[in-house]
This record gives C-alpha cells, structure tokens and sequence, in this order.
C-alpha cells in the first residue's frame, strides 16, 4: 500500500506543471524514503529529476517499492481540480492499476476523490554522476525566468559565462545581440533579491534557451535557482523545495564542432 | 555553429 498526505497540496500541482510540458509521460517512484521521478524529454536532451523526502509528508506509508507511470497531462489536468490551499492524499494498492487523488479543504467541509489509470512505462534509469562544478550561481528564480524569456526574443541560444566579475548571459540573431550580466550581491538587503557566485574557475557554455525557458515553468516552487556548470558538462538547474526536497533540471550542452 | 549534445553521451543507463 503507498499513501502519502501532502499539507501543502498545491506543491504537486507546482511540480507537475513545472514539468508537464518537457515530459510527457513519467514514473514515479516510491520507496520508503520519498517520491521521486526522473525522465528525459523526447530528444534526449534534457532530464527532470524531482525527489520529494517522506518526512516532508504529513504521513507516508510505503510498505513495498513501488512505480506508478502517468500520464503528466492526465495528472495536470486531476490537479486542476484541487483547490490551491486543499491537502493533497496519494493512494495505490500495492498491485494496483490506478491512484487515487483525494483533495480535502482547509475546513474539511469539501472532500473529492479522482482515481488514475496507471500507465506501464518502460523506465530509462540515468546515473548523474557527482560533478565537481566549476561554477554554481544562485540567483532570485523570478531573475532567471526573466533573463531566459527577454534573450527568447534575441535568439535561440545563450552563452552562460561565469566569472569572478558575475555572470553574463549572451544572445544573438536575426534581432540583434544581448548581454545580461548578474552581478553578485551578497549584501541585497532582501534576502530574496540575493545573487552568489561559487566560482573554482572561470566557465563558459553555450545552451538552447527554449529547455532553459521551460526549466523557469518551475519558479512557482522557490524563491532562488542555481545553475551548476563545468566545461563541456550538462548544466545543473535546481530548485530547492523548502523542506521536501528538489526539483533539478539537466541540459546538454551545445558545443563546437 | 555549436551542435546541441545529447544526455546519452553524459549520463550512463543504469
């Protein structure tokens, strides 16, 4: 049996319109330790990894490992259905072909109940190896979403250079060129406009800004982003959730010939 | 112009 109550219901809703776009159809993994997912877009280009830890449930109960395949259009569309502040309960027997959604109000004066069909979806299991980043940079979630969306009318790639100066962000095309450079601000005096900037060695990779301006679908879920990058590597872009876990994005670079 | 790389060549099945 694998049950899990989630207070803050509308975090799922958050995550899978983070991703619904990008994946389309996905397992989801459940072990006594969480609930997670993994699963690349169609072109292999780019891998969603959430991981949501038990304890950040109110009450998680899996008694055998299990994976569920949905259908992250179907699910969207059950979520819909929530209301934003209702508690969210998981449930699927343990060979079950459907979960069931139930969404209960603050009040409790308004309970619904939307069963699933389970889909069998064959998993491509990915290792991500541990990278020793030359470059993290956080930055405020609603910054990177608005970097991606005004390069988005320049051109279809970006240039990421990171230095001790701050970050640079380059576009060019049909338009014209563009240049948005962050630099870090340790000292912003509202902790949510805060910009830092881990740097080993100076780094520089060129990225299709149409997966980065999807990864930003998940700004809803955190107040900050970091972008992890090391030569010739995926970049690594994370979203912490507060007290749950992340949700993290990789992509593959696109390099010269 | 740079060729876009696929996570098969990053990531190995496991």
């Amino acid at each position: 049996m694998f049950e899990a109550r989630l207070v803050q219901g509308n975090l799922l809703k958050k995550v899978v319109d983070a991703v619904k776009d990008l994946v389309t159809d996905a397992n989801f993994d459940c072990s006594s330790s969480g609930f997670t997912l993994q699963a690349m877009d169609n072109s292999h280009v780019s891998l969603v990894s959430l991981s949501l830890r038990s304890d950040g449930f109110e009450h998680f109960r899996c008694d055998r490992n299990m994976s569920m395949g949905m259908s992250l259009g179907n699910l969207a569309k059950i979520l819909k259905c929530a209301g934003n502040d209702d508690i969210v309960t998981m449930k699927a027997a343990d060979d079950g072909d459907t979960v069931t959604f139930m969404f209960e109000s603050p009040k409790e004066d308004r309970v619904s109940d939307f069963e699933l069909k389970l889909m069998d979806i064959d998993s491509e299991h990915l290792g991500i190896p541990d990278t020793d980043y030359a470059a993290t940079v956080t930055l405020p979630a609603a910054e990177y979403q608005r970097i991606c969306r005004d390069l988005s009318s320049i051109g279809d790639t970006v240039v990421i250079s990171a230095t001790k100066d701050g970050v640079k962000f380059s576009s060019s095309g049909d338009v014209g060129t563009a240049n948005i450079t962050v630099r870090q601000n340790t000292t912003a005096d509202k902790k949510e406009e805060q910009v830092s900037i881990d740097l080993k060695e100076p780094v520089a990779l060129t990225f299709a800004l149409r997966y980065l301006n999807s990864f930003a679908k998940a700004t809803p879920l955190a107040s900050h982003v970091s972008l992890s990058m090391a030569r010739d590597l995926p970049v690594m872009v994370d979203y912490q959730i507060s007290d749950m876990g992340h949700l993290r994005f990789y992509l593959a670079p696109k390099i010269e010939d | 112009t740079p060729m876009q790389n696929h996570l098969d060549e990053f990531f190995a099945m496991v």
